[in-house]
């Protein structure tokens, strides 16, 4: 229904305009509908001014830009309504170490409210997490699941 | 609601039994491209009751039964069993007395499937109620697939509002 | 033919003019998301004579204009200039007695261009033409932009042959 | 043409059987045309069977593994008909550290051919190169090139 949709548009875009400065350190961004007469058929734009930079359309910043807008997205969505658990697989992809380290401080938060598991090839990330399970194919072709030590981790 | 143990057998590439279990908190899974880690996820997303191949990555079904390797025949079925527990609210009826519920699902080669909650058999339905009551379910933002965080971007204004309209 | 330098000015985030100087092997460029790291590809591929706006992650040749920041106005102008040299065959008529060539690309707010090979007048077509002949050109496979990797693979059948067809 | 297409993608094939299994320390892959019957409008397929796994479409393959295949496919074209120079951004993205550092020893081989220009997040991939070029934004929204220290680089 309409005004079921406005107002989880509404708290998720409060949310966004929240979590975007803190994953920046700085900036603003905001949610629009691009058609503000058709609330049920409109569609959902992104705007964001990283730090220092002009408030533009999200598809005209860097690789990892766009993922770390995305991710505030996410995690104001899961913020806003949050799921018993949330599973992660290699969002960090496009993140420099500083960004991988301001999602994951994030990350930490938000894990209070609900079970996460993320996939990652990324060290920091490694390190947040309380538990590590390490997935190897020993024998060629088969998965088994190996205990893991950070310090030894061959990966 | 918390997860408290994933076991998988003849899915994908996890021909051989394996159990992962969770202790509370922040879960990392590591390891080489190719090992299995977004095999997990697809377990996971299966386990919930996911009927779309495509969204596990395949064409048909079939595909996720273990194809066989060296060392390991192919499997002639695929068995996730999900373990949860709920702390708070309990689970809802018939379960509300569970501490914890153990949903399972079966696939054999040929198309056959089996679903079961607490060792009693059950339909697809019941599955996917369950974990829809309990807020579960496989709503677009509980699994972000590899890949997907670049798609909210590009797929563009629709896509993004299927994404909000499902915290709707 | 090696490229010895870059200059950028008023080009994308290049609102100061900068100089990449470039001494033989292989270049890594780092830096934190969105320091412009991606632009100065853009550049290089804007200086060898793309005309394609998107293909410069843009809607119009207007966006590459440096738009300005808390200290420094948006520029009137861009300016791109790429220096090579030839060590072996030398360049192809009229430049073969030339030991470098300064290929120099420049756009006015408002549209207008201008296209200069070692500082003399010349037409777009003139630039991309040296670089056909160079083997250099814009080939699908001298500049693998980030992402496309995964393009190669989910676009299919279709755009992986016009990827090898650019080798035939 | 027919024959000039034909040429190039055998020769291509060629390089790419010889490529993967370089990368993937085994296994074998090779491109298929999709119509043979119709040279001019075919696509072109591509089969993989990395060490141990069953050969397979690499649609199948993981995101690294179609990432390392995709890296073969084209430094293949590359060794076929060599460009002056070559721009590589971000392509280590998908890659765990082992598969980057092979990548990087095929690049480095095949850099001897012509001048590589690769932009980077990955350690591995920065210390292989022979010049390094650090960006930065000191000044907000405008770009200027650093000297790099690779120890000190707060990348
Ligand atoms: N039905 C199956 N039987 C056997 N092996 C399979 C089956 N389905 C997929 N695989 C194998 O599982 C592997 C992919 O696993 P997965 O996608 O989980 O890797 P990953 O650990 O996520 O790697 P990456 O880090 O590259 O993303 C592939 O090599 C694929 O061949
Ligand atoms: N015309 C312009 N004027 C000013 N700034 C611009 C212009 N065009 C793009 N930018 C800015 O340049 C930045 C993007 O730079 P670029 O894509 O090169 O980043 P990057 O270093 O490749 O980052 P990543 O590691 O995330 O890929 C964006 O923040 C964008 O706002
Ligand atoms: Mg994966
Ligand atoms: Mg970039």
């Amino acid at each position: 229904t309409k005004a079921r949709f406005m107002e989880a548009f509404e708290g998720v875009n409060k949310k966004f305009q929240e979590v975007f400065p803190r994953l920046f350190k700085g900036g603003k961004a905001f949610l629009l509908l691009d058609n503000p007469d058709d609330p049920l058929e409109a569609g959902i734009e992104m705007v964001a001014q990283p730090p220092g930079k002009r408030l533009q359309n999200i598809n005209l910043l860097s690789g990892g830009e766009k993922s770390l807008a995305a991710l505030a997205l996410l995690m104001a969505i899961f913020q806003y309504k949050p799921s018993p658990f949330c599973v992660l697989d290699e969002v960090d992809a496009a993140l420099d170490d500083i960004n991988v380290m301001r999602f994951n401080e994030l990350l930490k938060e938000i894990s209070a409210l609900s079970q996460f598991i993320v996939i990652t090839h990324n060290r920091q990330t490694m390190e947040i997490a309380e538990q590590l399970y390490g997935v190897t194919m020993q024998s060629p072709g088969v998965s088994q699941i190996v205990s893991v030590n950070l310090n030894s981790a061959p990966i | 609601m918390q997860m408290k143990s994933l076991k998988l057998h003849g899915f994908k590439s996890f021909g051989k039994e394996t159990d992962l279990v969770f202790s509370g908190g922040t879960s990392a899974i590591v390891g080489p491209n190719g090992c299995g880690k977004s095999n997990i996820v697809d377990a996971l997303r299966w386990v919930l009751g996911e009927q779309s191949p495509k969204r596990l990555r395949g064409k048909n079904m079939e595909e996720i039964l273990f194809g066989g390797s060296e060392h390991f025949p192919a499997a002639g079925m695929a068995r996730v069993a999900l373990t949860l527990s709920q702390e708070d609210k309990g689970f809802p009826p018939p379960y509300s007395e569970c501490e914890e519920l153990c949903v399972e699902r079966i696939f054999y080669r040929g198309g056959e499937s089996e679903y079961r909650i607490n060792r009693m058999p059950v339909r697809l339905k019941d599955i996917v109620d369950l974990f829809t009551d309990t807020g579960t379910g496989t709503r677009a933002y509980s699994f972000i697939e590899q890949g997907y965080i670049g798609e909210i971007i590009s797929a563009g204004p629709e896509r993004r509002r299927n994404f909000v309209e499902e915290a709707a």
